[in-house]
C-alpha cells in the first residue's frame, strides 16, 4: 500500500458518498445518470467475487464489503426509492454499445482464461467506460448540477491517482498491471475533458456547470 | 504476460 493508492481510494469512497448524500438529501436524482451507477455495481460485483475465496488485508475486505453496499444503495435509491425523479429520457445512452465489446475483449485479453479472471479483466474495462452514460447525459442536457461535477471531480482524481499508485509500485517494487494501467489510462482520459470545465466553469462559481 | 496471481488493488 502507498500513499496514492490509499488517496485513491479514500477519492473514490468520498465520491460514492457525495452522490449518495446528494441523492438522499435533495431525495431527487435529476441529472444522474441511473444507468452509470448500475454499471459501476456491475463492476464492484464481478471485480470483487474474490471476497470469499481471497483474503489480502482487513483494509481490502472491509473496502470491498462498503464499495459493494454504496454502489448498491445508490442504484436503489435511483432505480426504487426516487424512481419518480429520474428522468430516464435524458439517460438514453445505449449500454450495449458498452458492453458487447467490453465483454469481447476480456474474454480476448486476460492473465488467465478462468471465471473469475475474466470477470476481473470484465470489471477492469467495464470501469474504464461505466461513467459514458453521465458525460453523455451531461452533454446532452447541456448542465450538471455542482453536485454533479463534485462527484465527477473525485471519481476523476481517484483514478489519477491510480496512476501515480502504478508509477511509484513500477519503481519501488516492478509491480505492473498491464490490463489494469492500459484501461485505467483510457478512464483517466475521459475525465481530462471533464476536468478542464469542472476548473474553468465550476471552480469560477458558477454554481452550474453549463457546457458552451 | 505479467500474469496476476491476485489482484490487491480495489
Amino acid at each position: 500500500m502507498n500513499i496514492f493508492r490509499l488517496a485513491g481510494d479514500v477519492c473514490h469512497l468520498v465520491a460514492i458518498i457525495i452522490l449518495l448524500l446528494k441523492i438522499w438529501r435533495s431525495r431527487s436524482c435529476a441529472g444522474i445518470s441511473g444507468k452509470s451507477q448500475v454499471l459501476f455495481a456491475i463492476v464492484f460485483t464481478t471485480r470483487y467475487l474474490d471476497l470469499f475465496t481471497v483474503f489480502i488485508s482487513p483494509y481490502n475486505t472491509i473496502m470491498k464489503v462498503v464499495f459493494l453496499a454504496l454502489s448498491y444503495a445508490t442504484v436503489y435509491l435511483i432505480y426504487m426509492r426516487f424512481r419518480n425523479t429520474f428522468n430516464s429520457e435524458n439517460d438514453s445512452f445505449r449500454l450495449e454499445f458498452l458492453l458487447v465489446p467490453v465483454i469481447g475483449l476480456s474474454f480476448l485479453e486476460n492473465y488467465a482464461f478462468t471465471p473469475l479472471e475474466i470477470l476481473w479483466t470484465f470489471s477492469i474495462f467495464l470501469e474504464s467506460v461505466a461513467i459514458m452514460p453521465q458525460l453523455f447525459m451531461i452533454t446532452k442536457t447541456g448542465e450538471a448540477e455542482s453536485i454533479t461535477t463534485h462527484y465527477l471531480f473525485f471519481l476523476g482524481l481517484y483514478r489519477a491517482l491510480y496512476i501515480a499508485n502504478w508509477v511509484w509500485r513500477y519503481h519501488t517494487e516492478g509491480f505492473f498491471d498491464q490490463i489494469a494501467v492500459v484501461s485505467g489510462v483510457v478512464q483517466t482520459i475521459f475525465y481530462i475533458d471533464f476536468f478542464y470545465l469542472y476548473v474553468t466553469k465550476v471552480l469560477r462559481g458558477r454554481g452550474k456547470m453549463t457546457l458552451p | 504476460d505479467g500474469g496476476e496471481d491476485e489482484h490487491d488493488e480495489l
